[in-house]
């Protein structure tokens, strides 16, 4: 992932849910790195 | 001192304020103090949310991806997916109410994503879409929810007691017991007030509260009350709930009593004025008087610690352009320190003795938020930063005369983002108009 003030960009696999299904993308999250 | 009069709240709009008088908030990253203001470096624009859809027909709660515009404060403005550049449908929300959410919080609680009605049929595969729109964007930390909820727990409960400054009698304190808390502002009843109705507002981490027994422990004054022992269910604040003071060392070359400097006058913020170290406590608290305005019995001392932002070295004004209010009733004017000095028999507080640190606050001017009227400390209004002295704001209440402006440090407990009343469930004192302030 990519360093942010000391947190960390990491890469996720999100799942969507809409009405025609369910999918997944690749988002940005940050997560606590302290 | 000068007070405002409470303004009616009507419906106050952060969001439509800030559009269009074209300006900014103050990020909740400069507010190290309020709810999320050490996690927020992560909220930024073009952050994409799950937010409630309030465009549908539907009978429940639906969501919808929404993307963040612009950001004030806690405020938002938000564009659901599917709009493009079409701004007509963008508004503001708070980010940290429950209903907005993670991009995936959906689909993990069993809620479909449904699109707003007016673009319902602007895309034949919405899944195509959102793929393309998603892949590689950013969005809240999974545990924002979580961490929103814990920011949001104080731990000053009701009964408890505390040691505060006697509002009517600056230089000592007296006993109060915490009556309310709302977003880690208390509401501190005064120990033998008859009807409760003798209070004082304040922040949990503001210097002017202290754990039971402080008084005594630095050699301050303190009014005895006559109650003799705790209410059932009163219990003393302990005193890891207090903001800690840095430790000084006033064995060698500390304050002295008669020594000169400048403060902000408690009784009037918009002013920096000549004053004058009246007594050395333990600890390092200083009994502050300011010259020409003293009340014969010290009574109006009040008590700033040594690292205080709130007090600085003769010559600080004139070397940061701001104005230095003289002594009452000195006439030669313009006021000169090095004349006062040899006038008055004294000498200046050492420049070593203050503090000079200043953080990197983030503050701009211009910049929007809420901020506690400190002479009427119940009321937080809305104002803006005018003036930016290295850790010193000059805040500016919207609506209102200048001379109602008051100084006030970076990192005052009493400052919050736009939105944080909303969140927290405050009253916010809009701009006022001339009608109210007449």
């Amino acid at each position: 992932g990519a360093e942010a003030g000391g947190r960390k960009w990491e890469q996720k696999q999100v799942q969507i849910k809409t009405l025609e299904g369910e999918f997944s993308v690749t988002m940005w999250a940050s997560d606590d790195n302290k | 001192a000068k007070s405002k009069a409470v303004v009616p709240a009507e419906s106050f709009d952060w969001g439509r304020y800030i559009f269009s008088n074209n300006t900014v908030g103050a990020p909740v990253s400069c507010f190290k103090h309020a709810p999320m203001g050490t996690c927020w470096a992560d909220i930024e624009e073009g952050v994409r949310i799950e937010v409630l859809n309030s465009d549908t027909n539907l009978s429940t709660k639906v969501y919808w991806i929404a993307e963040i515009i612009k950001l004030a404060g806690f405020k938002a403005l938000l564009r659901y997916e599917g709009f493009d550049n079409d701004t007509s449908k963008d508004f503001w929300c708070n980010i940290c109410i429950p209903e907005v959410h993670p991009v995936g919080w959906c689909a993990s609680s069993g809620k479909p994503l449904v699109p707003p009605k007016s673009i319902q049929h602007k895309y034949s595969n919405w899944k195509a879409f959102l793929v393309k729109r998603l892949t590689g964007a950013k969005t809240l930390p999974p545990d924002f929810n979580t961490k929103v909820h814990e920011n949001m727990q104080f731990p000053f409960k009701k009964l408890m007691r505390v040691e505060v400054v006697d509002k009517n009698y600056l230089c000592r304190t007296r006993v109060a017991l915490v009556e309310q808390v709302i977003g880690g502002r208390l509401r501190l009843v005064y120990e033998e007030s008859q009807d409760g109705s003798d209070d004082f507002w304040c922040h949990m981490f503001s210097p002017l509260i202290h754990n039971i027994g402080w008084s005594r422990s630095i050699g301050h004054r303190f009014k005895r009350s006559d109650i003799a022992k705790k209410m059932e269910g009163q219990v003393d604040a302990p005193a890891q709930f207090f903001q800690k003071v840095k430790d000084v060392d006033q064995s060698v070359d500390w304050f002295r009593d008669g020594m000169k400097l400048e403060a902000i006058d408690p009784l009037n913020l918009s002013a920096i004025c000549v004053a004058t170290v009246r007594k050395v406590l333990a600890d390092g608290y200083l009994m502050i008087g300011i010259d020409g305005s003293e009340a014969v019995d010290g009574s109006d001392w009040f008590c700033y610690h040594s690292t205080s932002p709130s007090v600085f070295p003769a010559g600080f004004c004139e070397i940061n352009n701001i104005e230095l209010t003289p002594p009452r009733g000195y006439t030669k004017l313009p006021f000169k320190w090095f004349d006062y000095l040899r006038e008055s028999g004294s000498i200046a507080a050492p420049v070593k003795l203050f503090n000079k640190e200043v953080p990197n606050h983030g503050f701009r001017q211009g910049m929007k938020l809420e901020a506690v009227d400190l002479m009427e400390p119940r009321l937080v209004c809305v104002a803006t930063v005018t003036r930016i002295v290295h850790r010193l704001l000059r805040i500016h209440f919207d609506g209102w005369e200048d001379e109602y402006d008051q100084w006030v440090d970076c990192e005052s407990p009493d400052l919050y983002p736009v939105g944080w009343c909303q969140l927290t469930g405050y009253q916010l004192q809009p701009p006022a108009s001339q009608s109210n302030r007449d």
